[in-house]
Parts: C-alpha cells; structure tokens; sequence
C-alpha cells in the first residue's frame, strides 16, 4: 500500500542546513495499525505530512497503491488527499469559521454527497467521538480535549483507506484517549489502515507494529505478535 | 494569594445556556505547586482562564494578593498578568509572525527591560527549555514538541510570582516531559507559585495538592504529604 524509499527532507533556516529526514525507507500492507514513536524533533510529523501527499521530500520515492507521488499534479495530490487519506494533524487545523459540524463535513464536500447526506454522515462521526451536543460550537468554543476530537471525527467521515493521525491523543483524558483508540481499532477491524504518532506507551499496544525514529532516521521496527 | 469564591461561568451557544463552572471557591498560598486534572469540558481551562486575569467570570469574586481583581480596568490587568503571572496555554499562543526568541522577549517588553538585556534573558529561557538551537525558528518550523517549550520559556521569562500552566507536557515526549516537570519544581522551590492542569498521572506527582474538576465543579481537593 505504502512504500517510502531513501526519502529526504532538507530544510534551510538563515544558512544553516537541517537535516530533517535523512532517508527513510520502508513498506506498509494494507490493514496495518502501525504506531511511530520518537523524540521530540525527531522527523515524524515530517515524514506523516509526506505520506500525508502534504508535503514533498528533498529527495526519495512514495509510492501509494503503486503510483509514484512525485509525479502527480497539484489535482492529482488533491483527489488522492481528499479520497484515500483521513489526516488527523498535530495541531488539529480546524477552520476558526466553521462550527463543530462545518469542520467534519468538509471532505464530503470534495465527493459530491448530497448536503443532506453530509449532514448525516457528519453528525454521524461526530457522535463516535464523543461530542454529539457540541455540533454548533466553533473552535474557539471546544475545550482542549474537544478540538482533537472533532479533528478526527473529520477523518473518518470519509470512510478513507488511510488514517494518519499525529498524536491524536496528546490533549485527551485517560476516558477519551481509550475511546478514541478502541475506535480506531474497531476502524482497523474493518480493513482500515492506521498509522498514528504517538508519545505515549499506553497508546502505543493498541499497534501491531512500532517504528521508532531518531534524528530523522528509523532506528527500529518491530511486529508485535498478536497478544 | 489566590482567593476565589463561588466563581460561575455560564456561555450561552443558540438559545442553549451551558454552565462551565457552576460555583468554584479555593484558596491558593504563596509557594504552592498545585495540579488540577478532571475529565474533557470539565472547565480546567475556563478556570485556568480566570486565575491568569484572561477572562471575567459570571458571578463571584476572585481576590490576588488581596486585590480585587473585578474591580479592575483594562490597564490594569493588563499589567497584573505581565508582571505577576506567567501563563503557558493550552494551544501556546505563539505569535506567528516572530521567531521562537522574539516570541519569548515578548512579556519582557512591557517591562521597560533593554534591548540587549531582553535578548539574553529569553536566550536563557530557551537554552533551560531545551531549545537553545531553535531560536530564529518561527513557530511553523517547529515540531509539536518544541513549540509548548517555546511557550513554556515564554512563561518564565519575566520570573513571575505565579506560573499558570495548561496541560505543558500534553505534545512533549517522556523525556522532554519529566525535563520540564524538573524545571517546575526547581522553580517551585526557588518560591514561585505553581499552578498545572495535566491529563497525566506520573505529572500530577510533582504537585503536593491536587484539585480534581468534574462538570464545572471542584469535587476533591487532597494534600499530598511530602514524599
Ligand atoms: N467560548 C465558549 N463558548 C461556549 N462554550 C464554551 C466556550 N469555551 C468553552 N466552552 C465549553 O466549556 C466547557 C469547558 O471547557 P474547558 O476548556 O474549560 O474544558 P477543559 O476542562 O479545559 O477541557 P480539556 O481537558 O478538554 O482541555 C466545554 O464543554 C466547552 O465546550
Ligand atoms: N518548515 C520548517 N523549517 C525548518 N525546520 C523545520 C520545519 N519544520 C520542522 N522543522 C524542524 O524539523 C525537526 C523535526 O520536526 P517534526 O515536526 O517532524 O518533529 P516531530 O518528530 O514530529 O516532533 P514532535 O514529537 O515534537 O512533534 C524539528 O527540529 C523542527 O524544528
Ligand atoms: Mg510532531
Ligand atoms: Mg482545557
């Protein structure tokens, strides 16, 4: 489904080189639940916004579904994003302007669905995380733990292939983390493949596999044995 | 030093009325490391809110250090919150449009505090953060972990008498994490007034008092004997 060979990422700030990712090569099946885990500036949310088609590396190859991504267009990258691909980012990028249900219909906008489908298929999604009565919010009226969750409920609205999601948990409650995360196994039951970043150990067992960054490299990665 | 009594908070969304703090009455003293956790929308950073002179409440009152503080004018306040708290916020805050030094000087501007004066103090502020090498980074070059330690040097930069922090360690990894737990507590010793929300057991361990939230109401509030 993924697969990242020698992929680099150069960044410049005044003239000094940074070294972000220096050539990270490796292979996802589908159906995986992978866990990445590593320091902080350690390139993971570097190498999620490249899977992610967010971002393009320095250099290297990212094939998804065996289709080169550096050879696609800007229109290309945006039907592949808006199709395949559930993003849950670091900082959430909610849209100030838009209330609770807004946010989480707008990847539907990208497929067509009848504005009566995407009010369902939103409320829907909003429900699974937890915040059905907080729909006409806007962010700014969400607490902490309740930004992160509409951010994933904009994931999943899209049925997506992939879901990437960079510490969706980081600002959660124990209560909230292990729901988010039982729902992310049950997405997985379902044939999902899930790759999350993550701090925290607890978060981590739900994974079959752990990827382990540092400075920009993998330094391990290990299958877990069905437990 | 802190003094509220029965602090309500009450947002109206359409024509729904949500009570966030429903009648909060504590007392805080000089030198106190105080830990305040309680489940998603609980009104932590509502609270947290009123304590930094951020916002107002409904009802009640809320003295510091003996003051008034609904009594007070805008410039006033103002100048509390510049020169008695330090405030790290739930979503940082940063300022965009100025690299991670820039960013720190800030609080220091309102101090009448020199040029070069101002460079070295946040040069140190970042260096016992951690980010010594990230300096001429703007907030969008920064990982998720770095930009908390940014807001967090910024917090400690004026040495307030009172440090407000709202979930400081939610995007760090284990290590950073106990790094800036460690920090606090020297701080703490040092006299500064320490006030965290954490969703995170093992950072609740470094306060001696923790007050537990649950539906906009304060339901424990338990010393710790020193361990
Ligand atoms: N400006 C606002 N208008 C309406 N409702 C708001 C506003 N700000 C916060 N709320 C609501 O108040 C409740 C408490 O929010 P608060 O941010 O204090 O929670 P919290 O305890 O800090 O939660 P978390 O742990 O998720 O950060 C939430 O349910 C939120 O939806
Ligand atoms: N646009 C940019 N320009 C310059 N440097 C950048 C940029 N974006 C990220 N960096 C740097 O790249 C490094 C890796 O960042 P990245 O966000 O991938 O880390 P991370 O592993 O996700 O960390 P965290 O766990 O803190 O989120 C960091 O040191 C950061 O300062
Ligand atoms: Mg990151
Ligand atoms: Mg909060």
């Amino acid at each position: 489904l993924i697969e990242v060979s020698n992929i680099t990422k150069v960044y410049r700030v005044g003239d000094l080189e940074h070294w972000v990712l220096k050539g990270i090569s490796l292979s996802i099946e589908r159906g995986e639940f992978v866990v990445i885990m590593g320091p902080s500036g350690s390139g993971k949310s570097t190498f999620m916004n490249i899977l992610g088609c967010l971002d393009t590396p320095t250099s290297g190859t990212y094939r998804l579904e065996g289709m080169n991504i550096g050879g696609l267009g800007r229109d290309e990258l945006s039907e592949i994003r808006n199709k395949k691909i559930g993003f849950v980012f670091q900082n959430f990028n909610l849209i100030p302007r838009m209330n609770a249900l807004e946010n989480v219909e707008l990847p539907l906008l990208y497929n067509g669905v009848t504005k009566r489908n995407r009010r369902e298929r939103a409320k829907r999604a909003l429900e699974l995380v937890g915040l059905k009565d907080r729909e006409s919010h806007y962010p700014n009226q969400l607490s902490g733990g309740q930004q992160p969750r509409v951010a994933i409920a904009r994931a999943l609205v899209n049925n997506p292939a992939i879901i990437l999601a960079d510490e969706p948990t980081g600002n959660l409650d124990t209560a909230s983390s292990e729901d988010i995360m039982a729902l992310f196994s049950r997405l997985n039951a379902g044939g999902i493949t899930i790759i999350i970043v993550t701090h925290e150990p607890d978060v981590a067992l739900y994974g079959r596999r752990v990827i382990r960054f540092r400075d920009g490299m993998v330094i391990a990665d290990e299958r877990r044995s069905p437990s």
